[in-house]
């Protein structure tokens, strides 16, 4: 699996 | 972070102080859609989930609890304060947003990022801020005329994503494994909505008078 990619941008 | 987000950011910032000015101190909501208002809270209150695990920068959380506080406001002052909840109309505002809500759920479910029930809400929350000014645009349409202040707040929100868009550009030729296909093409869908509106707002607008806004 892809790492979790965290959601930078709101 | 880049001039276009952080422009985009502040344009957005600015739609909630042109609509929070126009109903606390006009004293009226009209004009203005609840519904569309209370989409904009399904989306930040769905997508800021993460505020309580995934810490970005200061920056970001602080925007996301301001966000997450305007739109509830924004909420409960049009559907609960009085004079405010005397102005809104439920006959003309009255775009069915289960059609809405539905859909993006589903397209939450099926197509999202990491699998994870977070990630499908985090999308869900992208699809339907695409969709959400639409029971706005709507009861613009039955209006004919736009109000000078909601006006200009529908043009605040129409360049936010708009600028976001350009921001989305340049990380895609600025970073190397930058890729959001789901924010990209949400993004576009939205911005798209409000190209017929910008249209007629910068007829309006166009050498300085202002003439009221006049939509088909």
């Amino acid at each position: 699996l892809a790492p979790e990619r965290v959601h930078d941008e709101l | 972070m880049n001039i276009f987000r952080f422009l985009g950011d502040m344009s957005h910032i600015l739609s909630f102080v042109i609509l929070l000015l126009k109903i606390t101190q006009g004293k009226s909501a009209a004009g203005i859609s609840l519904r569309t208002q209370e989409l904009y809270m399904i989306v930040f209150c769905s997508r800021y989930l993460d505020l309580f695990w995934n810490f970005s920068s200061l920056y970001n959380s602080f925007l996301k609890v301001v966000f997450i506080a305007c739109s509830s406001a924004i909420v409960y002052i049009i559907r609960f304060k009085s004079p405010q909840k005397d102005t809104w109309n439920p006959e003309l505002d009255n775009f069915p947003i289960q059609y809405l809500i539905g859909p993006c759920a589903v397209a939450g479910l099926l197509i999202n990022q990491d699998w994870t029930p977070f990630e499908m809400i985090w999308a869900f929350s992208i699809y339907l801020e695409a969709v959400a000014i639409l029971p706005q645009l709507f009861l613009l349409q039955k209006q004919g005329e736009v109000e000078n202040l909601t006006s200009h707040y529908v043009a605040a929100l129409g360049a936010y994503r708009g600028l976001y868009l350009m921001n989305w550009v340049y990380r895609y030729f600025t970073e190397d494994d930058y890729l959001q296909r789901i924010v990209w093409f949400a993004g576009t869908v939205q911005t798209g909505l409000y190209i017929d509106f910008f249209y007629h707002y910068y007829q309006s607008k166009r050498g300085g008078l202002s003439r009221p806004v006049k939509l088909p």
